[in-house]
């Protein structure tokens, strides 16, 4: 049965999708059976993977709003892991969604199918506390949060964490924290230490020890359409994220 | 009568806020009556003025969704220009709006009549091509496009201008476009001036003469509650912005 993790944050830019298609491909590099859904409308996870837009190629759009079976919208990679692409029809669902039954339920659906197919199932949310975000959280087992080692993504932890509880209380009871992830984290500046001492005097054992540095590598990798491991494999981003797939793993034996 | 730029762009962490409040500093510097509106539910414009949330006041929530007048909302800050601020019930606003008459409009209503109290009115929008940043786009003279020298961020301008089409035949004709800004331009990566490169060649003269390079003091300052000329007015961030500032002045008198 499939653990399913969703990569959010309403912050901007702090590297979810960054994380979601570094992780899922190097679960699969660790031999794995990964799924990647992108259900941002700006479909960064589906071009950071090569995949460009199609008018034939089913989407979440496709899956969340027009309930076609999610097995038509998956895609395989050159990198041994599954993709359902989004696109930016997707955009407008939140208010398409909004009239329909169940509709923060309508990803959990959709997926039950083919959990068993996949040992992780991993979901990039846009940066909003949106229908969409709520989607992804109320389909999870898990929540995997980057934090941008700055001020302001410091600020929307708190906001997150209450979003969760409503969620828990109203949705998805088992929803747990996988952790909260360190992103960015820049060694010359006394900004990003600074930060990542006052998450991890915070919220102390919810941090994962790995903590993803600012690697130019992670930031080019995407125009190539290739996960960071694909691109430049000794570089200190595609390590970081080799060891938190390591880590996700070792958690995951515990429970 | 002010003008009003919108500072949109749905990619998140590009430096929409980051841009916001440092133009509204300049101008309000250089002797201009400026007002900063916060339409973003998480916030940051807010706090990154030193603004702390209290409950009795009143926000772009009671303007927007309760219909309240946009004068009990509007704040002096401690830099010379007046904020109206945001708070976190503003999330909900997409599902409490998408009911109201006339929902796009509902910005450029509450501000028709306090419009002639300053000569710029500057709108920070979220992360998302959403009823609020529609409503943003629909009050505007011109949006004014941050654009981290970045792929990802490369890749969303397209849409943003498909938005912007739309935005001009439905709601605002007049909406033109103040300009690309490139943001975190970090002198000592290729990325940054391939991505830079490829904006000037593609956009021209759409694209600020000003390009903002990646400065950890505008990282910084919001931790402070300040705009980066409060808080470092010689370091490289402070003196962009406030070139920007010059820039945008420059502008308004050919037009
Ligand atoms: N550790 C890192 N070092 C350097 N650059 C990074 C790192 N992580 C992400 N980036 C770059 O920073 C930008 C933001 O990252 P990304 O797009 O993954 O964030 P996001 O949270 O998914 O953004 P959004 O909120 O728009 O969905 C991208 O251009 C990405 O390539
Ligand atoms: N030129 C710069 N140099 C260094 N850091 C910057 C620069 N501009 C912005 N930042 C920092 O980068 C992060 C993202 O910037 P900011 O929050 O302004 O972006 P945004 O587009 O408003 O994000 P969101 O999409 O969440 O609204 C913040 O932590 C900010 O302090
Ligand atoms: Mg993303
Ligand atoms: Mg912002």
């Amino acid at each position: 049965m499939a653990k399913t993790l969703a990569i959010a944050n309403q912050k901007g830019g702090v590297g979810k999708t960054t994380t979601a298609i570094n992780l899922a491909a190097s679960l699969a590099k660790l031999n794995h059976r990964v799924l990647l859904i992108d259900i941002d409308p700006q479909a960064n996870a589906t071009s950071g993977v090569g995949i460009q837009r199609s008018g034939s190629q089913r989407t979440t759009y496709h899956v969340l709003v027009l309930k076609e079976p999610i097995e038509n919208a998956i895609l395989s990679t050159e990198f041994s892991f599954d993709l359902v692409p989004s696109d930016r029809h997707l955009a407008g669902a939140e208010i398409e969604m909004v009239d329909l039954a169940d509709r923060e339920l309508l990803l959990r659906a959709a997926i039950a199918p083919i959990r068993d197919r996949y040992d992780f199932i991993i979901l990039d949310c846009p940066p909003a506390l949106n229908l969409l975000t709520i989607n992804g959280l109320a389909a999870a087992d898990s929540l995997l949060v980057p934090i941008q080692c700055e001020y302001y993504a410091l600020e929307g932890v708190s906001e997150l964490f209450n979003t969760l509880a409503r969620i828990r209380r109203l949705l998805n009871p088992q929803l747990k924290i996988e952790g909260l992830l360190l992103t960015m984290y820049d060694a010359s500046t006394n900004l990003s230490a600074a930060v990542a001492a006052d998450l991890r005097n915070f919220y102390s054992s919810l941090v994962f020890q790995t903590t993803i540095p600012r690697n130019v590598r992670l930031a080019e990798a995407p125009s190539y359409g290739k996960p960071v491991i694909y691109y430049d494999q000794r570089s200190r981003g595609a390590e970081a994220y080799f060891q938190l797939a390591q880590e996700v793993l070792a958690n995951d034996q515990k429970t």
